[in-house]
């Protein structure tokens, strides 16, 4: 699955990932 | 916790020791935000529950661009109740194990 990276200038990284439809809010 | 219609999960087993942890967030409800969102996906950080402030992380995330500034107390919150949440749940396995 493809995942992104973005680091903040404070020098926080944030990876993105699919969110795993399992745990997506039930409707 | 209120229902921010944010999501923040550990990323990780809790060993209950390590002060840095990893928490993974997304959004569940997008009419709960102010702003426009963009799909982004889930966001992973690690966030030090001794050093860190969640609101400080909420606006590097803004800062980042996953969320625009009306958002950043939402999402702010939405870190605090699940570091709430795994702080309580550390000092009560502590308190049982005493």
């Amino acid at each position: 699955s493809a995942t992104a990276q973005v680091v903040h200038s404070a020098g926080r990284r944030f990876i993105v990932s699919p969110v795993p439809e399992a745990r997506l809010k039930e409707q | 916790a209120e229902d921010t219609g944010v999501r923040v999960e550990l990323n990780e087993d809790d060993d209950g020791k390590k002060s840095s942890i990893a928490l993974k967030l997304w959004v569940e409800d997008t009419k709960k935000l102010k702003g426009k969102y963009k799909e982004t996906g889930a966001i992973e950080f690690s966030f030090d529950l001794v050093n860190e402030v969640p609101e400080v992380v909420a606006q590097e995330m803004v800062e980042s661009g996953f969320f625009l500034d009306c958002d950043v107390k939402t999402v702010g919150k939405s870190i605090r109740d699940r570091v709430a949440l795994i702080k309580w749940k550390r000092e009560r396995t502590v308190s049982a194990g005493n």
